[in-house]
């Protein structure tokens, strides 16, 4: 159930 | 120049083995604020932060700011050579593409080198603002990690949802359902035994029981273990190691589309 995120969905690269 | 000493070797050899499942290869990053490291799995869904403070070392030198590429699958290898008592020593030089793990013994009676080969290692750094989180949930990591083991043999997705009732882990497969409930329990002989929920704002999310499987190997590192979740964020998942740093696992939800 549900679609997977990233983490890059979230997070910006620094 | 590199030197860094951690008379508790142990910590170490149980951090390689909290995180090399989840990343291959990774940088590590040394700075005069500790001995660091991030990286995402190859899937791009976790996460891992670890830091081990300078303070923790008792003897601590980094000249310059160094990030070493490792395969962590070579690395756990040679510290696996390193016995549970070992002091470990990590050597590098400036610019030099080996790394040196020093083991002694606690009676000093042995001690070995043994020498790594650095790899460079094109990585990608994520920022990750301090958040609030709508719950934070504080219980025994053995516990958890019970949780994570029991309800991966009925699915493959854990829904958790944390209500003034306590927090609920859910899963269902094709065998049935699931569902386990724990209450906050301060009222324990140990701390380290207490379940603690604080709740800002009622929450549930659902995450691949397999990346939370993979971030139960820490917990030998410490009693307890901090689940930090916002409907709008990854979960957090900390474990403290000793007194000196942490490993922080993000994970990414899965989301109804």
């Amino acid at each position: 159930p549900g679609v997977q995120k990233s983490i890059k969905d979230f997070y910006r690269s620094a | 120049m590199l030197e860094l000493r951690l008379v508790q070797g142990s910590l170490l050899k149980k951090v390689l083995e909290s995180i090399k499942d989840l990343v291959n290869d990774a940088n590590f990053d040394c700075s005069s604020t500790g001995f660091s490291l991030q990286a995402m799995d190859s899937s791009h869904v976790a996460l891992v932060s670890l830091l081990l403070r300078s303070e923790g070392f008792e003897h601590y030198r980094c000249d310059r700011n160094l990030s070493m590429g490792m395969n962590l699958g070579n690395m756990s290898k040679m510290l696996k050579c390193a016995g549970n008592d070992d002091i470990i020593t990590i050597k590098a030089d400036d610019g030099g593409d080996t790394v040196t793990f020093m083991f002694e013994s606690p009676t000093q009676d042995k001690i070995a080198d043994f020498e790594m080969k650095l790899m460079d290692i094109d990585s990608e750094h994520l920022g990750i603002p301090d958040a609030e989180y709508h719950s934070i949930v504080r219980m025994p990591s053995s516990e958890f990690q019970r949780i994570c083991k029991d309800l991966s043999t009925i699915g493959d997705t854990v829904v958790i949802s944390v209500t003034k009732e306590g927090v609920k882990f859910s899963t269902a497969g094709d065998i049935g359902t699931a569902n386990i409930v724990l209450r906050q329990n301060t009222t324990v002989d140990k701390p380290e035994d207490a379940i603690v929920i604080e709740m800002n704002e009622p929450v549930s999310l659902s995450f691949a029981l397999r990346y939370m499987n993979s971030f139960t190997k820490a917990t030998p590192l410490s009693d307890t273990v901090t689940i930090s979740l916002s409907s709008e964020l990854p979960v957090v998942v900390e474990y403290k190691v000793a007194e000196m740093g942490y490993i922080r696992y993000y994970l990414a939800p899965k989301i109804e589309e």
